[in-house]
């Protein structure tokens, strides 16, 4: 898997 | 954003309002530790800074704005306005023991080894421990007023709906993080025991009691 955008989320 | 992830933030967002509610209501702070709240606060500030270099969107940017705002906000009621009804004698959990090992988490364990992103990392480390004075607090009185408890239920429902938040971005957007992924399980945890007594005394229409 890809890394999540870590700054999307809250 | 998927429905999960949406429902969170409303739970999240519900919660601060509830606590605002309760401290308005009952003109007092009691039951809260302010240990916990400005251990919130210091989580916003430390990661929301992308605030001022990384757009995502208006949702994104409003949400961040509101929590770091609103959490001050309790500060202050905390420690100006309805000082005199907070009482930091039963808040007594050491808050260097969160700190100093979420600062070294953060050191070994971040996405780039930059100053913005050891904060970021610092701040979910912190987020997942942030919970423990309240909970701590709660455990030495034994009792809580009904409104405090369903401010920490929404707080910890907030938490448990980030993770099939999770599970869905990994199959369906294929997406994973780590990081975020081990603290949020972490911290959904140390909520199980309070949601234990949440469910079977509150929502029966009991008091929020520990059994002594």
């Amino acid at each position: 898997p890809l890394a999540a955008d870590h700054h999307d989320e809250l | 954003m998927n429905l999960f992830r949406l429902f969170g933030d409303m739970s999240h967002l519900a919660s601060i309002l509830l606590l605002l509610y309760k401290i308005q209501t009952t003109r007092s702070v009691r039951g809260l530790s302010f240990k916990t709240q400005a251990l919130y606060v210091t989580v916003f500030v430390t990661r929301y800074l992308d605030l001022f270099y990384d757009y995502v969107s208006l949702y994104n940017s409003v949400m961040k704005t509101f929590f770091i705002t609103s959490s001050c906000y309790v500060l202050y009621l905390m420690k100006k306005k309805y000082r005199p009804t907070n009482d930091p004698s039963i808040d007594t959990f050491r808050v260097e023991y969160l700190l100093g090992p979420c600062v070294l988490l953060s050191l070994i364990f971040n996405y780039r080894f930059t100053f913005a992103e050891i904060l970021w990392s610092f701040s979910i480390f912190l987020e997942s421990v942030a919970i423990l004075p309240q909970l701590f607090m709660l455990q030495r009185t034994g009792e809580a007023e009904a409104i405090t408890t369903h401010y920490l239920a929404a707080l910890g429902a907030y938490r448990a709906l980030y993770i099939p938040n999770w599970i869905y971005r990994y199959w369906m957007e294929d997406q994973v993080d780590p990081i975020a992924v081990t603290a949020g399980i972490v911290q959904t945890a140390l909520y199980v025991d309070f949601f234990y007594v949440y469910f079977t005394k509150v929502l029966q229409g009991q008091r929020f009691e520990l059994p002594a």
